[in-house]
């Protein structure tokens, strides 16, 4: 019999590992604030 | 397999950069009032690519006013920004450009400016004057005192007005009106002026010397007015003021 597995287990052993300390690059938009923001 | 399409810009991309100071660019020489702006941030940036080498872009730009009247030769990068608490004003512009052969132009752009909130400058600054509307009675006055107050003591050309720039008042500890005028030199000398100031015209645009005045008068409790008016000398037309050979009345 086929059981299926929760989604969150799922997830969870199909989530691919990411190295420690990595950091998501930053959204391409907006960009930096040169002065300040009103 | 098709070659996968280009990752989308960064807003904050050397492309995107170089094409934000091109918009900026244009946005300064073809305005005829009020001052500079400079880039504050690049909102959002979308390229439709037309074929090869051939890509319109569209770019959502965050400015800044600065200090620099539109007529005034200072470079842009020289111009500074207005501080939050000098009562800033935001510029959203909307541009679209063509990038074609590597070359970047301006097909068309949308502003509008806009001064930020009272409230918000009178929350970290209690007691720092507020943008005032130029047509308020006090600050019109002000303005005929300064440039009346000028021309008296000048021993150079009579000065006419081209435009006020800004105004802003200041309740506390005095009450101060602080204002920015645009001016241009005729062709009367002050003294000449005394006699028939009706017959002193600004200049031809060949020979136009334009300038800039800051004034402030305190009302209350003495009564003091100071003037400091700067001619920019006679300009030709340049990257940083090209309209100057068109109209600017």
């Amino acid at each position: 019999s086929v059981a299926k597995r929760a989604v969150a287990e799922v997830a969870q052993h199909d989530k691919v590992p990411r190295p420690v300390g990595f950091v998501p690059p930053p959204p391409p938009c907006p960009g930096r604030i040169r002065h300040f923001k009103i | 397999v098709p070659a996968a399409p280009p990752a989308p810009l960064g807003c904050d991309d050397p492309e995107s950069e170089a094409a934000a100071e091109v918009a900026v660019s244009y946005i300064n020489g073809h305005s005829h009032h009020g001052y500079k702006f400079a880039l504050n941030r690049i909102e959002n940036i979308r390229v439709l690519p037309q074929g090869p080498n051939n890509d319109i872009i569209f770019l959502e730009l965050d400015l800044l006013e600065t200090k620099c009247h539109i007529l005034s030769p200072t470079p842009l990068a020289n111009c500074t920004v207005r501080s939050f608490t000098e009562h800033a004003v935001e510029g959203d512009c909307d541009v679209k450009l063509l990038k074609l052969d590597g070359k970047l132009s301006v097909l068309a752009s949308k502003c509008h400016s806009h001064a930020d909130s009272s409230e918000d400058i009178l929350r970290l600054c209690p007691n720092c004057p507020l943008l005032e509307s130029l047509n308020n009675t006090d600050v019109l006055a002000t303005v005929t005192a300064a440039l009346n107050d000028h021309n008296s003591k000048t021993t150079d050309a009579y000065l006419r007005l081209l435009e006020i720039g800004r105004a802003r008042t200041q309740y506390h500890p005095t009450h101060t009106v602080s204002v920015e005028f645009a001016v241009a030199a005729t062709n009367c000398s002050a003294e000449e002026a005394k006699d028939n100031v009706e017959a002193c015209q600004l200049l031809p645009d060949d020979q136009s010397n334009f300038g800039f005045c800051t004034a402030t008068m305190v009302t209350r409790p003495i009564q003091d007015l100071q003037v400091d008016c700067q001619l920019y000398g006679h300009q030709v037309p340049t990257p940083d003021i090209p309209f100057l050979s068109q109209d600017t009345s």
